[in-house]
């Protein structure tokens, strides 16, 4: 079962604030559960996928994207108030029931999404009760998940410093191999240029002497 | 003995490496390791 | 101003559902307004620096460790339901006055940590209101902080990767330089070596030229 609980300000009474919890299951076109409350009293009512399509239809919309609307209007937290509004007005003697309708600003003009008739309840302590229970539990959860991101952020960095590290080392290594290298590489090449120029002059001072003695004979 | 060292002197330079036979990188390498305190 | 809301169970009556509201001003010391509701109605009450004195010298306890229990018993959430319990009791016609007392559990005793009396307030529509809506700021404050969070640790994860792909890199290119190097150093050597070859033929031959002229002579 899914739950979203936000809050919305009827156009007729943009004072009082009122909570829209929708709970659902799988996906919200097969149809939902719809509570308000304004803290004191609470109203329900269920909205069957016949109920859904039905109201597709009356606006000519495709279902798909109807359902889609729904999911922006009923689901959002606050962000959209420019493009959708809602309103309420009650009815009964008791208030017992309650107007709840819901509509898409397009520029200057608007639609209606959809309106729903609820019935209050008999016993709402325990619908708020229920409604703030599903928030205490959403904090709980998120700051779990909170500080598992946290944990998890906290090695990833550590493990970054590490590799950073690492590759400083590794190219440190790299140019210290090179130096290295080049350093032994010259005093072998050096023995052997010493060893050449010792072999060119005892060449010279042999071949001298062969001239040497063929004048002298 | 003397002989051996003046042999080994004629054909090795002081590093290991042979002045005359062509040198692969296994046996260069093995040269280079044997140098130490190049500083 | 800081907020904290958890549910309590009375130990007199533990399958209803209490809600529990501290807020204080930077420490729970300084004082603190308690609200309890059930869904329906609601009790406040405002505990003073004085009280917790009081209490804190009332129970023999240094205040300091008397305000790190006095955090650990109102502001957990459930966790600690082993060692910390709590009751309320009704009292007036039409329940004007709660009576909420909290203690501690020590193996086989429990002592009192605090009690209060709290005042039934007139309008509890808008103190449960403004305790959803706060509920529903910590919900999105955290969605927002988790959000961040898995953002900043998509970004790591990928700086991570890129980092492994350049260690990799470094360490292959640290192979090859050393192989490369090693290559050209053999071909200039073995030159210098068919260089000695040569002259060392030639001195020979030079040698010989002179010992053949000596003995001619």
């Amino acid at each position: 079962m899914e739950k979203k609980v936000r809050r919305i300000y009827p156009v007729s009474d943009p004072g009082t604030t009122y909570f829209l919890q929708i709970a659902w299951q799988k996906d919200l076109c097969t149809g939902f559960d719809v509570t308000l409350t304004d803290g004191q009293s609470a109203w329900i009512e269920r909205v069957s996928k016949e109920d859904i399509s039905k109201e597709a239809a009356d606006i000519e919309m495709e279902q798909e994207k109807y359902t889609e609307e729904l999911r922006k209007v009923l689901l959002s937290e606050g962000g959209l108030t420019d493009t959708y509004s809602f309103d309420i007005s009650k009815e009964g003697i008791n208030e017992d029931f309650l107007h709840f309708s819901y509509e898409k600003k397009l520029k200057d003009l608007a639609f209606r999404l959809g309106s729903l008739k609820l019935q209050r309840v008999s016993s709402p302590a325990e619908v708020i009760s229920k409604l703030i229970s599903y928030c205490l539990d959403c904090i709980a959860g998120l700051h779990a998940k909170n500080n598992h991101l946290q944990r998890e952020n906290k090695i990833l960095l550590s493990d970054l410093t590490d590799l950073q590290g690492k590759l400083q080392k590794c190219v440190e290594a790299k140019e210290e191999l090179e130096t290295d290298l080049y350093t032994r590489f010259i005093l072998v090449l050096n023995e052997k240029k010493t060893k050449i120029r010792n072999l060119q002059k005892c060449l010279k001072e042999a071949e001298e002497t062969v001239v040497e003695d063929t004048q002298a004979r | 003995s003397p002989e051996t060292k003046q042999h080994f002197a004629c054909e090795y330079d002081c590093y290991g490496d042979s002045y005359t036979a062509d040198v692969d990188i296994a046996q260069l390498k093995e040269v280079f390791s044997r140098m130490n305190n190049l500083k």
